[in-house]
This record gives structure tokens, sequence and C-alpha cells, in this order.
């Protein structure tokens, strides 16, 4: 409930025609954004809280339950033990993720907020290499690498490893559910391990951008 | 310097040589469909009366008319199974990836804008303009908050008659969701990620403004000048348009119809939660 009334208090304050148009003085927009990103990472915890119910019923979550816990310190406590983390990436937009850009295996969870069934194509901002995505019922889910753009790359402050997007098809998403997709970094053969060995060289360019990507 | 083209199953968009998107053919059939970016250059006044009035937060108040970017664009062809893409780089300060995934109808436009350059003295309004044949009659439609469209009609009031001053700001309207014109064969749709303003300043053609920089304040209260920055720099935005591009007289879904499902897919997206599985195995996590 803290964590919500964190979000409300946000909320009831961008009702102010400023914050919605973007009329407030830079710092007052700065300060809106701030207390913005506050509350819906304060309410990280209670989505959190809800996936791991409708994921594993039986959850029930440990560590200090019931103290309301300072919002402003969500990312300070040490979380209670979840079966499942579900982070949120808020780079995205800039294919920045720290945790897929970092782990070999992760798993992405697709929640849908409509009444209806509903499909995504899912980019995931990775380092390179070969992934293998598969869905709950081990079916494995056809896979794209794809370059990020050369002025996402140069974007002075965005700070990832990543050089690619892997993209996916999520289909069949639940009304009102959710779906999860096993990814794996694929260790192909011997070179391709001797090449994970070495820390990735940026390929030499083949002939001119275009012909290297095509 | 030859022309690129990327679609699937259902559409194809082609770019001329110069590297603007030039058409889109579906089910054979090809019409214009033309995309680039123009800027305005920023009214700039002392503020005293109401025609020396600044272009700033409250007001949008171009100075003379469109500025182009650029005559060419630089490519990139990326295409796969799952999706193929046209990453353009409009020049150092605008580029845009058009993307058509395997299995849908509409394009994707993700743009990249800023820092905007103001070394010149100028502010400047950034906005993503589309041309296709349609003969629209000055007629265009823009949303209310993503339901209701409401029909537009180029310097015109409909309680009264207009002596438009400003005949760019003058027609352009709030754009919540959605942008559209149509002729009695084609429709075209805009559909945009945030809040922006819009128009269509001639038949065919829709514009979306995706950026702004000003460099003086308006008068109207805020005293402080548009020129938003993050590191020290003008700020850069990136965002999305999905185009929906069809025959006015489709069979069902028709075009309205399937715009309405892609807007609620698009601005109540699913929600992605990445979970570390540590050493587990795929089986372990199954």
């Amino acid at each position: 409930e803290p964590h919500l009334n964190v979000l409300r208090e946000a909320m009831g304050v961008m009702q102010h025609h400023d914050a919605i148009t973007g009329t407030e003085k830079q710092h007052v927009a700065n300060d809106y954004a701030r207390m913005l990103h506050r509350a819906v990472g304060a309410c990280g915890a209670n989505t959190k809280v809800v996936l791991n119910q409708i994921v594993d019923p039986k959850f029930k979550r440990s560590g200090r339950s019931g103290q309301p816990q300072d919002a402003g310190d969500y990312h300070a406590q040490p979380s209670p033990v979840y079966k499942f983390g579900f982070e949120t990436c808020h780079l995205l937009n800039v294919s920045q993720c720290e945790l897929t850009e970092s782990k070999d295996s992760f798993t992405v969870t697709l929640y849908n907020p409509l009444a209806h069934a509903g499909h995504e194509y899912v980019r995931v901002p990775v380092p390179g290499g070969r992934y293998i995505v598969q869905d709950y019922r081990n079916v494995e889910v056809s896979t794209q690498l794809v370059p990020i753009p050369e002025s996402v790359l140069n974007l002075n402050y965005r700070f990832s490893n990543a050089t690619a997007e892997l993209v996916f098809l999520a289909n069949e998403l639940p009304p009102l559910g959710f779906k999860s997709y096993f990814v794996t970094r694929a260790v192909d053969s011997l070179d391709d391990f001797i090449h994970e060995a070495k820390p990735l060289q940026p390929e030499s360019p083949v002939g001119n951008d275009s012909t290297r990507w095509h | 310097s030859e022309e690129v083209t990327i679609g699937n199953k259902y559409l194809n968009v082609s770019f001329d040589s110069n590297g603007f998107l030039s058409t889109i053919t579906i089910g054979g059939v090809t019409n214009r469909l033309r995309q680039t970016f123009v800027y305005y250059e920023g009214a700039l006044g002392n503020n005293e009366e109401m025609r020396n009035r600044s272009s700033g937060a409250y007001i949008f108040r171009p100075n003379g008319t469109e500025k182009t970017v650029t005559e060419t664009v630089q490519l990139r062809v990326v295409k796969g199974a799952t999706v193929q893409e046209v990453h353009q780089t409009f020049n150092e300060w605008i580029s845009q990836v058009v993307r058509v995934y395997a299995d849908e109808g509409h394009v994707e436009f993700e743009w990249l804008v800023g820092p905007i350059p103001v070394e010149d003295g100028i502010g400047k309004e950034v906005v993503s303009r589309f041309y296709t044949a349609a003969q629209s009659g000055g007629v265009f439609w823009t949303d209310a908050n993503g339901r209701e469209m409401i029909r537009r009609v180029r310097n015109h009031r409909d309680t009264w008659n207009i002596g438009l001053l400003e005949k760019i700001s003058g027609n352009y309207y709030p754009v919540t969701t959605k942008i559209a014109l149509e002729d009695e064969n084609l429709r075209v749709a805009v559909l945009n990620d945030r809040a922006q303003g819009g128009s269509s300043l001639q038949d065919g053609s829709l514009e979306l403004m995706v950026h702004r920089r000003l460099l003086h304040d308006d008068a109207f209260g805020v005293e402080e000048a548009l020129n938003e920055k993050a590191f020290g720099k003008g700020l850069v935005a990136r965002g999305k348009h999905w185009v929906v591009f069809g025959a006015k007289q489709s069979a069902s879904p028709t075009p309205e119809a399937r715009e309405r499902f892609l807007q609620n897919r698009m601005l109540l997206p699913n929600w992605l939660f990445f979970s570390d599985v540590g050493e587990s195995t795929y089986e372990e996590w199954q």
C-alpha cells in the first residue's frame, strides 16, 4: 500500500496542466520525472509480488512481511526472497538492459493487460552471439539478431555493451495473463567456445556497411 | 544507389535511390508513400503584441515554411525471417529505423532526433511528414484522447468564418494517438506513441511534430525557453510511429478496425519482465 500511495501522490501532482503539457520550468519538469520514476520503481515491488503469486500460487513472500518499506529506498532494500526477480528494464527504448547484456541465461516474461489474446515481437538488447529461445512447452522459437543502429550506439548517455537486439515473436499471450520464455546464449562449437573465451573483437567490417548486414 | 525493398507476405515498402521511403505495395497494388523529416524555425518576437509572439512552451509559431534536412539519406538494410529493417541516417541529429515484422500488417517507424543544433541561434521544431496520393480535399481526422476521431478541415472552423493569420500552426491539432486521412480509394493512418501536434497541410500529407528546441520564452508565464538538455547537450528524443495503409473499401476488418486493434496493442502494451535464472537449466526452470 505505501508503494501504491507514492504513485497515487505522484499522479495527484501530475494532474497539473504543466505536467501534462511541459509548460513548467525545467527544474520542475526534472522533478516531475524524478517523482514518477521513483513512484513507478516503488510499484515494481508490487508487480513482483503479484507476478510471483500468479506464477506460483503457493508462493508466500518471505522476508519482512507487512513492513511498509520506505519506497525511497526500494532499491536499497535487499528484495525479499522472490522465486523470480521479474526485473524491469526502463531503457529498452535505447536498447539497454544490464540483465540481458550480462547473463547467458535469463527469462523474458510478458504480461498482457488486454482482455484478448495478444502477441508481440520482443526485442532484447544483447552483446551478440547466438541465442536459443524456448517457451514453457519446450518449443524453440525462431529468433533473429538485428544490429543496433549506429545513431543509437553513439548516444552519449547510453552505457551498454549491447550491439544487437535479439528479436523473436511472443504469441498466444493470454488475456490478462503472462507467458515466459527461457533465453540461453548458445556456445555452438569449439571455435565458438574459443571465440567466447576471447573478449568479443569488434567484427572487421566486410565490404561496406550495407553488404555486411544483408 | 539502387532501390531497396523490405516487406512481408502482406506488404512491401520501397526506398528510392536517394534513400527516402517512396512507395508501399499491398496485394500487388503500389501506392505512393513518401516519408521525410522537415523542421520549422521558431518565430522570435518581443512578445509585446500578439503578432510578435515567440514560439515557445505554450506556443507553436513557425517563422516561415518548413526547411528540409537533407537531399539524400544513408541506408543500412537488415533482412531476416523475423523482421526486415532499413536504418536511415538523415543527418547527425536525425535517424530512423523503418521496419516490417514478418507477421504484421503495418509499418513501424522508430525515429531518433537530437541534439537539435542551435549554434545558429535559431530554435527548431522537427516534424515527420508522410505524403500519399490520396485526394483528401483538405479533410483529415485526429483523435480525442484515443477515442473519438474528430473531423478537421484545413483553414476552416465549424462555428465561425475564420481568417487564419498563422497558416501552419492555425491548422495544427493535438494528436494523442492517431491522425488519418482518406479518399474514396485510400486510407492512411499514423499512430503515435505519445501526444504530439499534427496536421495535414496539403492533400494526401500528414505530419506529426516529434521534437522541438526553442531559445526564447513566449511570455505566457514560464519565463524560460523550451530548451531541454541532458548531460549538457540538447535532449535526444526517441519514439515510434506506426503506419496503417490500405484500400478504403477493404473487406472486414475495415482499415479503421485494424487501426483500433493496433492502437490498443501499442498503447496498452505488454509489460516485459526479465529474470536471471542463475545456473538453472531449462528443464529445472520448466
